[in-house]
């Protein structure tokens, strides 16, 4: 069986951000 | 766009397409607030409170093109072109209505591409302003790019006087989007 990972529109957008901004410090 | 998509597809492979679709949206949203003059000039805490507040709002922009109001259509981001009924099955119903309703709103505006960028970085920086350190910075940025983009529709349209007034009356909209619909579920299969 798929897992999934669930997340809200927000926190996905959140966590994307967080994501590029710390990988281009 | 792709031919419209149908049994091969299972809800839950469209449900992850449609989840998917927002990774490589929001990282372009990214690079253009860099591309935006003034932004970079904010402090690092400053654009992610921004691009955190803003991006949905952005997307629903970016996003209202791939609406076909007369064909009652969706069109994702990787190619997939699904009609309104297929996505309420899903249970999308809310968000693509009211993405409906407003690209419909946006879109009989008649904007040129580089209005639509303008405008686009005009709902970035009026986001929400709730954990920004330095508002004064913040606010002349908004006011410079408002002020851009008045120039750029007037000097285009003398004569339309009121397109401007219903360009700014469409951000209280995207405020109203975000709220409702920012805490939809998104699902990404783990492998």
């Amino acid at each position: 069986p798929k897992t999934h990972r669930v997340m809200t529109l927000a926190d996905h957008i959140s966590h994307i951000i967080t994501q590029d901004f710390a990988r281009n410090q | 766009a792709c031919p419209v998509s149908g049994a091969e597809r299972t809800s839950q492979e469209i449900w992850e397409s449609f989840s998917q679709c927002f990774t490589p949206a929001v990282k372009e949203v990214v690079e253009f607030a860099k591309g935006i003059p003034g932004f970079q000039g904010l402090s690092q805490q400053d654009q992610v409170m921004l691009l955190k507040s803003g991006t949905f709002q952005v997307l629903m922009v970016r996003f209202c093109t791939l609406f076909n109001a007369g064909e009652r259509t969706v069109t994702f981001l990787n190619g997939q072109t699904y009609p309104l009924s297929t996505l309420r099955a899903l249970g999308m119903g809310s968000l693509l209505d009211a993405m409906f309703e407003f690209s419909e709103k946006l879109g009989s505006l008649g904007l040129e591409p580089d209005e639509m960028a303008l405008f686009m970085a005009v709902v970035l920086v009026s986001a929400d302003r709730s954990g920004i350190s330095d508002m004064w910075a913040v606010e002349q940025l908004q006011e410079g790019l408002i002020r851009a983009l008045r120039s750029l529709i007037t000097r285009r349209r003398p004569d339309d006087t009121a397109l401007f007034p219903k360009l700014l009356l469409r951000l209280p909209d995207l405020r109203t989007l975000n709220n409702l619909h920012s805490d939809k579920l998104l699902a990404f299969r783990i492998d």
